[in-house]
């Protein structure tokens, strides 16, 4: 069990900080394993990033004595800003960062389905461009199957196939194949029921 | 392991029965707002064993049946079933050798929730367990409902152990 | 203070019914002013909607004894659909029925200032010209100002004069007044202090 | 009573002294993530009161203080000044009859913050009673913060109640 984890938590981490640095265009970050109390501690204090001396901080992770009792912290730094509390970011970072952790573990381990329910709201459209460029890299390598809900044109462009819901009937929602138009706009396609 | 369509009736507002298809690569779902596309997820989620109403954004679990529009009458009943492919045979046993795996969760107004297995009934720990190996069941990491996509930032050290969990 | 109070509930219940069939382009909508032990006990129920007979139920609200230490309950029910507790309506669905009670307060009392940070990131593009439309109209009959910060370009579009946030030092706000392209595209005006 | 300008200076990503008109009508604020947007709706709820460092996206207050980035150190302090048109003389005594209020915030790192309306010293409660009447203070309804335009939805009626009092 330990072994396992221990090796996940490389691989995970490892992941994370070149994701990260993609969706940045920049900065760093990683993740360390941490003992349970000493994070209750970390927390109060402000934690995961109130120390001015970024680069020695990293270099001694807290080990936590057992793996499987620790808990999972995050240290993250957009290009060009000092290492701060994560709740300092603003919510395009944060989104940035938490899509940069869960397609970590993904690459890691890749699940048979993923649904991200408007996940690219939050993202400017540099950011969301660089989140529809990870999640196909993503589709491709590991040959997953991802579900995106969104109203975003960059992001429905990008798929490999688009599904309409309506409410043709109100109250009533009916599956319908959809088709992009250039302008950016949806056209059902002829026949009522999705291929 | 894969997932290849997902079949629902009676569920929320998705009345009528209907398949939706889950394929390689990415799907874009669309539609205005309220039509019926978070509703999927749900779906997904109760399927695979949510057993928090608060989790289907509903006040019972009873909600989650179509309760009619202005037109229609509600339901008194609603299903859901998610078809797997699993010819690579990863599933635990008894699956290991079966090629497809069909999911039933099925609910009646005033006598709860039932589940099946390729038509089998079988009990909700049963289901929930073949899903935990899937992909981690009703609350994986890998299902972002809307609006929660940072969670995992303000959530506690200790919850976010759970990703690594998955990643072993 | 009670006479007070039972006219601004007047006032606002009027307002948020007019506002919400706009938004949605039809529904209905209203305010219910409770006892608190009752709204505990509507709660657990599922309160705010459960009743099948609508019509009925909202005809006698059950008002409160004391107005000072009442609870506001919110009915609504989008265009064709039944009347639901507020928990299953849609994202969008929920940030539009929030917009139509703030600006029924508002138009009740304008206030000096108002900010909105990202409202209309859940919404699709009809709902947002609804939405820019609605504030708007509120800004003029109110004289009132609003600052909207956003990344649609159709809420950039309907805004009297837009300010662009930028880190041309990594790191450091700085204000810059920009214009909107054609394309949808910002640019920077050439004096670099907002004017 | 309007507001007319927000003076920032060492708060936050706003290390420079900055001036932000506002004026009548919609005004669009614009830019990429994380350039600081939100950080301007922080500076108005603090200059006007604001008491939990939670409510400033921080783990204590002095992080509203500029932190520094790769290339400057941090600062030690940090301001906030709301200018305020009193033409329609609307604000309680003493401030009836000055046609401007300006009401500043200051915060120095290791020795809390202190207020001042119109150059003058005041107490905190001072500073936070004029808001309340204004615009219903730190907390009113009519500032959103990012991700929660639908908070109002699952708040309770009684937390709803204090939208009544503002109309009132
Ligand atoms: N049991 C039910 N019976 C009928 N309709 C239901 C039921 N439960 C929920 N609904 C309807 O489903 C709609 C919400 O659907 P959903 O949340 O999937 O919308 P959405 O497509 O995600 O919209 P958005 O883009 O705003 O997020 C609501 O309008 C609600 O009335
Ligand atoms: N005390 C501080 N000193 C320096 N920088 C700070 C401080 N506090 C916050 N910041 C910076 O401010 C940035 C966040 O700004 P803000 O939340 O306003 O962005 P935003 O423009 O709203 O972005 P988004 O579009 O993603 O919501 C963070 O990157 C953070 O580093
Ligand atoms: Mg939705
Ligand atoms: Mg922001």
């Amino acid at each position: 069990g330990r072994e396992r984890l221990r090796q996940a938590f490389e691989v995970v981490d490892k992941n994370f900080s070149e994701i990260f640095t993609r969706l940045f265009g920049g900065g760093t970050a990683h993740l360390r394993l941490l003992e349970v109390e000493e994070n209750e501690e970390e927390e109060k204090k402000g934690g995961e990033g109130e120390s001015k001396d970024e680069a020695a901080e990293a270099a001694k992770p807290k080990e936590s004595k057992d793996v499987l009792e620790a808990g999972l912290e995050i240290m993250a730094r957009p290009p060009g800003k000092r290492l701060q509390s994560l709740g300092l970011l603003s919510g395009g970072e944060q989104t940035l960062t938490a899509l940069a952790l869960i397609f970590a573990v993904f690459l890691a381990n890749a699940p048979p389905l993923c649904v991200l329910d408007e996940a690219d709201a939050p993202l400017d459209d540099i950011n969301v461009e660089r989140f529809c460029r990870l999640i196909r890299d993503v589709c491709k390598t590991s040959g997953s199957r991802i579900l995106v809900i969104t109203h975003h044109p960059l992001t429905m462009a990008r798929t490999d196939r688009l599904f309409g819901v309506t409410m043709q009937e109100r109250g009533i929602s009916r599956l319908v194949s959809v088709d992009l138009q250039s302008d950016g706009g949806i056209r059902e396609r002829e026949e009522q029921q999705a291929v | 392991m894969r997932a290849t369509q997902l079949r629902l009736s009676g569920f929320k507002s998705f009345v009528e029965p209907t398949e939706i298809p889950i394929e390689d690569g990415l799907t874009g779902v669309v539609g205005p707002n309220g039509c019926g596309k978070s509703n999927i997820l749900d779906a997904l989620c109760w399927v695979m064993g949510e057993a928090s109403y608060k989790n289907m954004r509903a006040k019972s679990m009873e909600d989650i049946i179509f309760s009619g529009t202005a037109l229609r009458p509600a339901h008194n009943h609603a299903e859901a079933t998610l078809v797997i492919d699993n010819s690579d045979h990863k599933a635990r046993a008894p699956y290991r050798d079966t090629d497809t795996i069909e999911v039933t969760r099925r609910i009646e107004r005033d006598s709860g929730s039932s589940y099946s297995i390729n038509g089998r009934p079988v009990l909700a720990r049963e289901a929930r367990v073949l899903f935990a190996d899937m992909i981690g069941g009703a609350h994986s990491p890998f299902l972002v409902h809307q609006g929660r996509i940072a969670q995992l930032i303000s959530a506690s050290p200790k919850e976010r152990r759970i990703l690594l969990d998955q990643a072993a």
